[in-house]
């Protein structure tokens, strides 16, 4: 598999809603 | 002018790097959620980083080790992972331990009364476990106090033959084992870090308003790798034992979580809700060989504002999943080749500088106090497109040797 790794994550919200099924990036989400 | 804007990072050199103390950003509050900090294990917000414990490894050791880790995934989707977790309680632990090395860390509470721990957040596991007293083979030095179930008044171990013992077998991927009808759990993370103890439930505690009685995890008696300081691992993988599972019934499988720019920034893990309204979702998909990761998607890549011309077919090949204990993106080859075929096209202007470990495209920016990089962006199922941070984009061992932080997979079926 391709991995998204941590480095390329960073500054990024990451979202896991594993209910619904889906993962959503929110780009400068910590600031 | 304004598309190199648009398409392009201008960054101050001396952003890249971190500096020598902690500059915490206040954690984003979620309303009725629990948000925890998050910081980087070998960073100065880390109070893993103080002493001979948690002496940061050099790049290229953090490098090997990330390597390690994804072999060990690799190994795992492939179904050729035959290391018997006999063999790994036998090997010594040394340098190379899968368990990787980039790792962020959490403080959580366990037992009654509370002992915080400080713990690696880890989406590609599954079992929540830390050293445990008394040690009865082995613990490695760890900062916090190791957690002694018999000073509280809530661990009770589970029996064997239970069905909460078996469901060992699915979240670490060993069969489990008996000790005078104790369950005994036991996880390996590829070649020498393991965890091998009883399987107990106690008070968990995110915070003083989010408390968990009969949480289950592992209480680790013969640990040994490289977990630098920690007190264990916190799993948030998407098998039912896991903690995202676990809380469930309050959280709903809902979690979030921003690793911080730089090793010395915080940044936070919120369980129950997120934050920003700008999130851009991409359904979640299912490896058949490891369905607790967390399968997503990518469908192309972008350098600079311009899309790859990358096959679908070299991304459908592969699959993907999202890991936070994975450092480097590794990429299908096809697609990497090309990532690295634009990247280097755009920055012909500053000179190159020798690879470093697995990273071949550097360069030495000496010269420079700021620098314009081409932006990256990922597109994933759904349509949609993720731009990277800038701060995603490189990976800075020194000023001379500032690296693409991406890599390639060596098989295009990885």
């Amino acid at each position: 598999v391709a991995i998204l790794g941590n480095v390329q994550q960073r500054s990024l919200e990451v979202v896991y809603d594993g209910a619904a099924g889906k993962v959503g990036f929110a780009a400068g989400g910590c600031s | 002018g304004r598309k190199l804007a648009d398409h392009s990072h201008t960054l101050q050199l001396s952003s890249l790097l971190p500096s020598d103390s902690c500059k915490p950003y206040a954690i984003k509050a979620v309303e009725n959620k629990v948000s925890l900090k998050v910081v980087h294990r070998h960073g100065p917000c880390s109070q893993l980083n103080q002493g001979k414990a948690g002496k940061a490894p050099s790049h290229t050791k953090i490098l090997l080790q990330d390597e390690s880790r994804v072999k060990s995934i690799h190994s795992k989707l492939s179904g050729t992972n035959d290391v018997k977790l006999t063999d790994a309680a036998t090997l010594p632990a040394h340098d190379g331990s899968s368990i990787g090395s980039g790792n962020y860390i959490v403080t959580v509470g366990l037992g009654t009364p509370k002992k915080d721990l400080s713990l690696i957040f880890d989406t590609g596991s599954d079992l929540t476990w830390t050293q445990c007293q008394p040690c009865a083979r082995s613990c490695y030095k760890q900062k916090d106090p190791i957690f002694d179930p018999s000073q509280s008044t809530s661990y009770t171990n589970i029996s064997c033959g239970s069905s909460l013992c078996d469901s060992l077998a699915s979240a670490t991927g060993n069969t489990l084992n008996c000790a005078s009808s104790t369950c005994v759990y036991g996880i390996q993370y590829g070649d020498s870090s393991f965890s091998v103890g009883f399987f107990g439930k106690e008070r968990l505690t995110l915070t003083p308003t989010d408390v968990f009685e009969n949480f289950y995890f592992g209480c680790g008696q013969n640990n040994q790798g490289l977990f630098g300081g920690s007190a264990g691992l916190l799993g948030l993988g998407r098998d039912p034992l896991s903690l995202v599972s676990q809380t469930s019934q309050k959280y709903n499988k809902l979690f979030s979580y921003c690793l911080p720019s730089s090793s010395s920034s915080t940044g936070f893990l919120t369980f129950g809700g997120y934050s920003s309204k700008s999130v851009k979702f991409t359904p979640l998909s299912t490896i058949s060989a490891g369905p607790s990761f967390y399968g997503l998607d990518f469908t192309g890549i972008s350098v600079g504002g311009s899309k790859l011309s990358i096959s679908q077919s070299v991304f459908s090949t592969a699959g993907a999943i999202i890991d936070s204990g994975t450092v480097i993106t590794r990429l299908p080859p096809a697609a990497y080749s090309a990532l690295r075929s634009a990247f280097r096209q755009l920055m012909t202007k500053y000179p190159t500088a020798p690879a470093l470990s697995i990273l071949d495209t550097c360069y030495d920016f000496t010269n420079y106090k700021t620098v314009t990089i081409p932006k990256i962006g990922l597109f994933f199922n759904g349509g949609i497109e993720v731009d990277i941070d800038a701060t995603g984009i490189l990976y800075v061992n020194k000023i001379s040797q500032v690296c693409l932080a991406f890599a390639g997979n060596s098989d295009a079926s990885d």
